[in-house]
């Protein structure tokens, strides 16, 4: 019998998972070598409005750079067990989400259901899922774009003889397994695991920010003359995913191996995991088996 | 082999630009996504006949191919999957395609309270009932009765091998019937 209980936190042999009590939100990860990062995550979108340039299936042109938050706390419970604990929060009618800690495993998973997504005044929503860490990353923040050699990325023209901010979606990037930031004074690293491919920025300090999902009515006129609305059983289309969490030391090897390689290693675990295969049961008798 | 040919043919299509960044209309979306199915359809029992060479014949006592079907659930992901909710018992294999040896939680949908799991040591393996969110439960398209997630975590699972389970639910109407009952006023 899971027990549906309140207390806001889970933990495992690695990890304690804390929300905050009022919010709901995500707000510290803490690591039983003693490293805790601050993250907060919530979901926002960029809504589409009437423009010249519009967003369409080659092109992101949200109309400002920063998202909307979907709420400001959400309601959660906890289920408990000995392999599996969960905090579940609802952040609205179309986005709800289930933070998890497996016993044995050094990552924190959240997995999310989101869609579909409502159309109201607007031309269409793009929906991401934001990590806001207390990590000074001063910018910086390394993505993989094919699933092996991590490319540092930043959101500053540093072309340009004074520090200019680019706009967001010119600070979109393929994030194939992974997206990491990192803070050089106090050595932390963390890192997001995708299930699948998806675009990805660190557009604020601290911050990484996945687009899980888009739902528009408009087309971005490189000749699809087709908008992203795809649909399933009468209604828009419901996603469901998956991201991982992995943070620590960078400067510390843990059995030989250093923070990248560990992360390298699970991405590749979680995309090369085991198939489950089913055959009946009932011919095989039991001194058989 | 032809089976392994259309699936090579359907992966190699599906690399294209437009599969890959979905630029392209919704109609040839959709027919990216019907050739991969039919092709990994095709596959299926082709993969079924290899895996009956590597797994020992469970039945007879005749050391001969075995012809256990083997089948693969495409909708775990919404912890739907028909097979395993119309069987009484399972034989799970978990193929690890890593030149690595592994460990996996398996996450399956429960259609009973209690359940045996034994390991190739016909040991008994420890599991966790997880109730469904609602949100998975009410996913557009689900057709499953399963309200929780059968969890285990599938250890030593060889490199480019596998591992297998011997799982049978131990059916309870009553107390199923009154958990049922009791979730659906929860649900609502």
């Amino acid at each position: 019998e899971a027990d549906m209980e309140v207390i806001p936190y889970i933990t495992n042999e690695y990890l304690r998972v804390s929300v905050n009590k009022d919010t709901g939100f995500l707000e510290s990860i803490q690591h039983v070598d003693g490293v805790k990062v601050q993250v907060s995550q919530n979901w926002y979108y960029y809504k589409q409005a009437q423009q010249t340039l519009q967003s369409g299936a080659y092109s992101f042109r949200p109309d400002s750079d920063r998202p909307t938050p979907v709420t400001e706390k959400v309601t959660y419970h906890a289920v408990r067990g000995s392999l599996v604990k969960e905090i579940r929060q609802r952040f609205s009618d179309w986005i709800t989400q289930v933070i998890r800690l497996y016993r044995g495993e050094e990552f924190l998973e959240v997995e999310w259901v989101v869609g579909p997504v409502p159309l109201g005044t607007d031309l269409g929503k793009e929906v991401v899922s934001v990590f806001s860490t207390n990590i000074t990353n001063s910018g910086e923040f390394s993505t993989d774009s094919n699933g092996r050699q991590m490319m540092r990325r930043s959101c500053w023209n540093d072309s340009t003889s004074h520090q200019q901010k680019k706009p967001v979606a010119s600070c979109y990037y393929p994030v194939t397994s992974r997206i990491c930031i990192h803070s050089l004074n106090t050595s932390v690293e963390l890192c997001v695991l995708t299930d699948r491919a998806q675009g990805g920025t660190s557009y604020n300090e601290g911050e990484i920010e996945l687009m899980v999902h888009r739902r528009l009515l408009t087309d971005d006129g490189f000749g699809l003359e087709e908008s992203l609305n795809e649909e399933a059983h009468g209604a828009g289309l419901v996603v469901k995913g998956k991201h991982r969490i992995l943070f620590g030391n960078f400067r510390q090897e843990v059995d030989d191996l250093t923070f990248s390689e560990r992360v390298a290693h699970a991405a590749r675990r979680w995309q090369m995991e085991p198939w489950l295969f089913f055959a009946s049961g009932e011919k095989i008798n039991r001194r058989k088996w | 082999s032809y089976e392994l040919h259309l699936l090579r043919h359907a992966v190699a299509l599906t690399l294209h630009h437009d599969a890959i960044t979905g630029t392209s209309q919704q109609h040839v979306a959709n027919d990216f996504t019907r050739l991969l199915s039919e092709a990994m359809d095709t596959c299926s029992k082709k993969v079924s006949n290899l895996l009956s060479y590597l797994t020992p014949t469970w039945g007879s006592s005749r050391r001969s191919k075995n012809n256990q079907q083997f089948v693969t659930c495409h909708q775990m992901n919404v912890s739907q999957c028909r097979f395993l909710e119309t069987q009484d018992a399972i034989l799970l294999l978990v193929y690890n395609p890593l030149s690595v040896k592994t460990y996996h939680y398996v996450r399956l949908p429960a259609i009973a309270l209690h359940y045996s799991i034994r390991d190739y040591n016909d040991e008994e393996v420890e599991y966790q009932l997880v109730p469904l969110p609602k949100a998975v439960i009410n996913v557009p398209g689900r057709t499953s009765s399963a309200i929780q997630d059968l969890v285990f975590e599938a250890e030593n699972i060889p490199p480019l091998g596998f591992t297998a389970y011997y799982i049978t639910p131990v059916r309870d109407q009553l107390e199923e019937n009154s958990y049922a009952k009791k979730h659906s006023v929860s649900n609502s």
